[in-house]
């Protein structure tokens, strides 16, 4: 589909040191979840889940994916095999301190995995597939 | 380097290509010429040219900054995470998240404020995706998904480079010595948040 904004756009105000914003990125409160790996149970992991949705590591199809829980099960430990290789982590399969580190930085929220494919270190995703299809050709 | 699934791209009929900002954001001429020097980083490696226009609804891409949700299934979410999305070929579609603290002159990485984020480094790699560029696991190369704050990473580098030209080719004037396969203008701050 083509897109049109239909929507009030704003001005955006550029920096003025003297106005500033400093408001944390919501994606700071996965810096508590470090640490955790499968087995775990625990508050955030749900977000994370759905943070891993978004950029096509966990599949949309999932008859999960639109009930997450707070639990380190097999396909969140899937998603950061996954993003751990795209990202030249190691890969622990746990949510170790720079994977940490690397989720919570600010990014593009373009997915890294399209329609369940990647060229990106992991290769192809072998899953159900992510049906997020972010690019629109037609 | 990689590209969307079926590898779009602009036609060969459609080398020179116009973009146009969204009338509602009021850009000032020191705004538009930061993102006219990020095309200029791509046309400078390839057989396409980028031509600003007024008009629009008409123009190939589309540049427009918005707030949360903004009417495309990709709501923005306020300061930091996701900084900006761009849609692949021909969609043309270029969104950036208004409630960053953009910075668009001066030196980013000396920035007092840790969420300050540079705009045309955030340019380069959208263009990239209009142009049908997917992600690089390459950390140094433009088409990498993350940027820190307070950092300045505008310069192409061999991968950006060779993927690009993969789909459209190579400019005749384009000198290969000239890129870097890492980044040299790549600086950041102590590296948060």
């Amino acid at each position: 589909h083509f897109f049109e904004p239909n929507v009030p756009t704003p001005i955006p105000s550029w920096l003025n040191e003297t106005q500033i914003n400093e408001t944390l990125s919501e994606w700071d409160a996965f810096r508590n979840l470090s640490g955790c790996h499968a087995g775990d149970r625990v508050d955030g992991l749900s977000k994370l889940k759905k943070y891993f949705q978004y950029f096509g590591y966990i599949s949309n199809s999932s008859s999960s994916s639109f009930n997450f829980t707070d639990d380190f099960d097999d396909a969140l430990k899937s998603a950061l095999e996954t993003y751990q290789k795209n990202f030249n982590l190691d890969v622990t399969g746990e949510l170790d301190e720079r994977t940490v580190q690397q989720i919570v930085r600010p990014r593009c929220g373009v997915p890294d995995i399209v329609n369940g494919s990647t060229t990106m270190n992991s290769g192809k995703y072998n899953s159900s597939s992510s049906t997020r299809f972010h690019s629109v050709s037609h | 380097y990689s590209f969307f699934p079926g590898k779009p791209r602009w036609p060969d009929s459609k080398r020179d290509l116009t973009y146009a900002f969204s009338p509602g954001n009021q850009l000032t001429d020191d705004v538009k010429s930061v993102f006219a020097r990020a095309f200029e980083r791509w046309s400078t490696v390839t057989t396409l040219t980028f031509t600003v226009t007024d008009s629009f609804y008409t123009a190939d891409m589309k540049i427009g900054f918005f707030s949360g949700d903004h009417g495309d299934g990709e709501p923005f979410d306020g300061v930091l995470g996701t900084l900006a999305h761009a849609f692949s070929p021909p969609n043309g579609q270029f969104h950036l998240d208004g409630a960053e603290n953009w910075v668009i002159s001066g030196d980013v990485t000396k920035s007092s404020v840790t969420s300050a984020v540079d705009l045309e480094s955030v340019a380069v790699h959208e263009i990239g995706h209009l142009l049908g560029l997917g992600h690089s696991s390459v950390e140094d190369a433009i088409m990498y998904p993350s940027i820190s704050s307070r950092t300045r990473k505008v310069e192409l580098v061999q991968d950006d480079v060779t993927g690009i030209q993969e789909l459209y080719g190579a400019n005749p004037s384009y000198n290969a010595s000239s890129t870097p396969s890492a980044s040299h203008e790549r600086e950041t701050s102590d590296g948060g948040p």
